[in-house]
């Protein structure tokens, strides 16, 4: 994955470090000192998904799977012929979290118990696009 | 977005910095809030005594060396279902000459929405004096009603030397967590002669304390036919 620089345009990790002392919680949460949250931002490349077979992704391939052909018409005289189905239209592509890990906290709970927990996925190590 | 410009994933103007970054606060708040399924950060907690603290920690390190088989995280994380493991300091109770009462509170969201793998109970006896000195060790429970209190095990030890006794009470508190109060009561009954079985105060690097391990529950499972 990629990390942002100052002006990057495409998808990549925005690094985002919230101190628990900074939001009044270094009371309540014993360790760690803070929360490496992280997002992913940025563009990512169109997928024209109007070409079918152009797929750029598996993805786009298969937004691109031409719809089954219609059923035979009923013996009586046919309907009129159905109008062409639209071209879907251009299938972004997002930037999401590719990988993630989980945070371990150990915190008072209500009643002053020492609770120690690992809360999964919390953590956003690479960023990419679908 | 590029800053003053168009927020092509969420579809909203982005933010200026300083925005962004309370918004971003805000969000983590949410988030490890929800995840912890606690309703509001927790109000300004009392740290137990540091004294208290390090005797129990350094008792959970010594009963892991000496049970190797006790619960092993999972292997990778992210494998399980989120763990917990709570550490509880007693609360001193009603005492008669020859009884004392401790009371062990576990909180509502974690009570709520976990099931208990396992729970200790680690008292620390005084100087009992020559011999064997028989104790009674009982485990109360609020009935239904939440009038009075029911006697949900008994346990009888003899105590050979002062030093820590550790009691298997898994199945009290498994039973506790599905009620609406979750709170255990522990009910100690020593010789006449004895005097308090308990360290003179909640300082005292002796207090008595429970360690519980508890596991998210798996979530429920809607089958469709």
């Amino acid at each position: 994955g990629v990390d942002c620089g100052a002006d990057s345009r495409m998808c990549c990790r925005q690094e985002f470090f919230v101190d628990f002392k900074e939001i009044g919680w270094e009371d309540w949460i014993i360790q760690p000192e803070g929360y490496h949250m992280n997002f992913c931002a940025g563009l990512c490349p169109l997928h024209m998904a109007s070409v079918p077979g152009l797929a750029a992704s598996f993805h786009t391939a298969v937004l691109n799977r031409p719809p089954p052909p219609p059923p035979p018409p009923p013996p009586p005289p046919p309907p009129p012929p159905p109008p062409p189905p639209p071209p879907p239209a251009a299938v972004d592509s997002c930037c999401v979290p590719t990988q993630r890990r989980p945070l371990s906290l150990l915190y008072y709970d209500r009643d002053s118990n020492i609770v120690k927990t690992d809360i999964p996925d919390m953590i956003v190590d690479s960023c990419g696009c679908t | 977005a590029a800053k003053g410009g168009w927020c092509p994933a969420c579809g909203v103007a982005a933010l200026a910095p300083g925005a962004q970054r309370d918004a971003l606060l805000a969000l983590a708040k949410q988030s490890i809030l929800a995840k912890l399924r606690l309703p509001a950060r927790p109000s300004a907690p009392q740290p137990p005594a540091r004294g208290a603290l390090l005797a129990a920690l350094r008792r959970m390190r010594a009963q892991r060396s000496d049970t190797p088989g006790m619960l092993r995280e999972p292997t990778r994380p992210g494998m399980g279902l989120q763990r917990y493991e709570i550490l509880s300091f007693a609360e001193s109770g009603s005492s008669t000459s020859r009884s004392v009462r401790l009371h062990f509170r576990f909180s509502q969201e974690v009570a709520g929405s976990t099931e208990i793998l396992q729970a200790t109970l680690y008292l620390f006896w005084a100087g009992p004096g020559a011999g064997a000195q028989p104790v009674t060790v009982r485990l109360l429970q609020p009935d239904p009603a939440g009038l009075n209190t029911t006697v949900a095990s008994e346990t009888r030890l003899e105590v050979q030397r002062s030093g820590w006794t550790t009691l298997d009470i898994g199945a009290a508190v498994r039973s506790l967590f599905g009620q609406e109060t979750p709170r255990l009561t522990v009910e100690l009954e020593v010789p006449e002669d004895w005097g308090s079985p308990l360290p003179s105060h909640h300082g005292d690097s002796h207090w008595p304390f429970v360690v519980a391990q508890a596991q998210a529950r798996t979530p429920h499972r809607v089958h469709r036919r």
